[in-house]
């Protein structure tokens, strides 16, 4: 996740998501945007904070097994700057999705239950609590 | 080639290959009906 | 040395076939989770009632990822691995799960293996003292140094080692990596601070974690964050209860085998000295094959060999042969020699393998009346400048310092690791092509290691061959001068 052009890849990648879903016709901007931000945030929740492990063996001798993805990133340190990259990333999709909804109060709650989702797991205060 | 290579299908079996070119000419191809459309 | 930075669209299209494989991969394993497809794996990575050793979530980058491409990963081979090599052709009809033989044998030009020197050879001097050793001592010892003692080749390698690389004496051990992952433990333990670059081998990880102490990696080659970390470690002394750390152990290689790089080794024993650090400097690489005289990177450097704490190297790159030895003051040895694991867990080095070191070694000191030694580490110095100037010129990312022996070209996008592997295979050339997770993310790259085998028309034949493989696959990324193709 450090590594040069990942964070610019996870942005075309919500961007990419958005496209297609404006694509399909009977969709409106609204929606679409309320779409975007939903998937987007259920899918982050599911793979930083779900999913455990890596997808490779690592070389730790299984350290790695007990902990989310969210919790390896960076070695377990706070508030470096690929943390907070995804911290920020639900927050700017929850205003771009109010905006575009104008506000409307049911898409607002949708995407404020969310956007929580997405943050919430991320607060330092939440590390390694099960 | 170079798109096999570019979107690492290239390590792909033809049937995911094709998988994934048919979803990516349908988005393309909903997003220009679309744009039709919408213009 | 000049590491070229990746291009941010480069980076970009790289992660993205990495989303594109993950996201197919998820698809194929939920198709075998529900059935719709046979898993041809073991049943699962854990066989019934047995503790599990993996998570089958670990597995999922060798299933849907290395699984792909993995013809181009670990081919047998049917020769001496020397300057040409015989590989064995493998046909799969099930996309890479199972292999057969095709009875065919791919003659290749070898830029795979290390063999610096080329004295991976099976006839000449070294081949003809091996096998005589055979019918004098036989194979094995079958047993410890340890339990039945040391055999006088051992000595007389361990004392010509020493001579050749100016220190007081030298313990040789009957594998590489052992003599890393096993040997440091000897050294330091709980309570001592190991200052260790980011880049170092696994081997010099292993040892580190298996002896206790305290590891702190500082980034590859940086003197100031190695400076910094110093500092911090002798100010802050150690954690929680703040004594003073009883002793601090820097860990570097001499040559970095995958970004081709040499450690800076004047400011490290500046700054060891600065701070009464110890120095232990792996030179797995650069031993015989880096410095005017092949003494590594002591000699490229030209520093007295007596600021180094620990001289640490193997005999498997640049001697053609197998093991690895540690060298220092006399003290320091006979410590080892006593508390070493190796010592009392592993057989003693094989009389055949020893006499192939003793006999490369007595050639590069010019004891066997020829300067074929001299000569040798002067080719090699040639093939390497040759080749590394040609590829920068053709366009490619080239990584590392000009004079090291491994040339690595940089790749990216993970296709292209099997796709310039298969390429230069047609056009008999055997390369080896790296990938996650033993590179970066964004950095797979082809490993080119020249050897002092390889003759002029070789290096044309793999410099055309990359020329055209390089135009095929675009592989030219280089912004730094306009790119020619092969004359």
């Amino acid at each position: 996740l450090n590594s040069r052009g990942v964070w610019l890849t996870y942005i075309i990648l919500v961007f990419v998501l958005h496209f297609i879903l404006l694509s399909i016709p009977y969709i409106t901007t609204s929606v679409a945007w309320t779409l975007t931000t939903t998937i987007h945030n259920i899918c982050n929740y599911y793979i930083f904070h779900v999913v455990k492990g890596a997808p490779w063996e690592t070389s730790d001798q299984g350290l790695a097994r007990r902990f989310t993805f969210w919790e390896q990133i960076d070695n377990g340190i706070q508030w470096t700057g690929t943390r907070k990259f995804l911290q920020i990333v639900p927050v700017v999709l929850f205003f771009i999705a109010s905006f575009y909804t104008q506000y409307d109060k049911t898409h607002f709650i949708i995407n404020l239950a969310t956007m929580l989702l997405a943050v919430v797991p991320k607060f330092p205060i939440f590390y390694g609590v099960r | 080639l170079q798109y096999l290579l570019n979107t690492a299908l290239y390590m792909l079996e033809p049937w995911e290959r094709a998988l994934f070119s048919a979803f990516l000419f349908a988005i393309i191809s909903t997003a220009l009906y679309s744009a039709f459309v919408f213009l | 040395e000049d590491f070229e930075e990746t291009p941010t669209w480069a980076a970009v299209v790289t992660v993205l076939g990495y989303a594109i494989l993950s996201a197919l991969g998820w698809l194929r394993d939920f198709l075998r989770h529900i059935g719709f497809e046979e898993k041809k794996t073991a049943h699962d990575p854990n066989p019934k009632n047995f503790v599990p050793l993996y998570q089958s979530y670990e597995c999922f980058y060798t299933r849907n990822l290395y699984t792909r491409i993995r013809d181009v990963f670990n081919q047998p081979i049917a020769s001496v691995a020397g300057a040409k090599v015989h590989i064995m052709e493998r046909i799969s009809d099930d996309f890479n799960w199972t292999f057969k033989f095709s009875g065919k044998k791919i003659p290749s030009i070898n830029l795979g293996s290390y063999n610096y020197l080329g004295f991976a050879e099976n006839q000449g001097p070294c081949s003809e003292q091996a096998i005589k050793s055979i019918e004098k001592y036989g194979v094995s010892t079958c047993s410890t140094r340890h339990e039945l003692g040391n055999q006088r080749y051992m000595q007389e390698l361990e004392t010509l080692m020493a001579e050749y690389l100016n220190a007081e004496d030298c313990i040789a051990f009957g594998m590489g990596f052992a003599t890393n992952a096993l040997n440091i433990p000897t050294l330091v333990g709980q309570g001592d601070l190991i200052l260790s670059d980011r880049l170092n081998h696994i081997s010099l990880i292993l040892g580190a974690r298996l002896s206790g102490a305290t590891i702190c990696p500082f980034n590859h080659n940086d003197m100031k964050d190695l400076e910094s970390q110093l500092r911090k470690a002798i100010i802050s002394g150690q954690p929680r209860t703040c004594r003073p750390w009883k002793k601090i152990l820097i860990i570097v290689e001499g040559v970095y085998s995958m970004e081709g790089s040499l450690c800076k080794l004047p400011e490290i024993i500046e700054l060891k000295k600065k701070y009464k650090a110890y120095l232990y400097m792996d030179e797995a690489h650069s031993i015989g094959a880096i410095g005017s005289r092949g003494r590594g990177v002591v000699d490229y450097w030209r520093v007295d060999p007596n600021d180094i704490d620990v001289h640490m190297g193997t005999f498997t790159k640049s001697f053609g042969s197998a093991g690895g030895y540690i060298a220092g003051k006399k003290a320091l040895i006979d410590h080892i020699r006593i508390y070493s694991h190796s010592a009392c867990y592993s057989t003693s080095m094989s009389a055949p393998v020893c006499y192939q070191i003793i006999s490369a070694l007595s050639i590069i000191m010019g004891r066997d009346g020829t300067n074929d030694g001299q000569q040798r580490i002067q080719q090699l110095a040639c093939n390497v400048r040759y080749f590394r100037r040609q590829l920068v010129d053709m366009g490619f990312i080239v990584y590392g310092n000009d004079n090291s022996p491994v040339v690595p070209v940089m790749i990216f996008m993970p296709a292209k690791i099997a796709a310039v592997n298969r390429e230069m295979l047609k056009r008999g050339c055997a390369v080896v092509t790296v990938g996650f997770p033993a590179t970066l993310l964004t950095e797979s790259r082809v490993r080119f290691c020249i050897s002092a085998g390889h003759t002029k028309e070789m290096l044309d034949h793999a410099l055309k061959a990359m020329d055209e493989v390089g135009h095929l696959v675009s592989l030219r990324y280089s912004k730094q001068k306009p790119h020619r193709r092969w004359i």
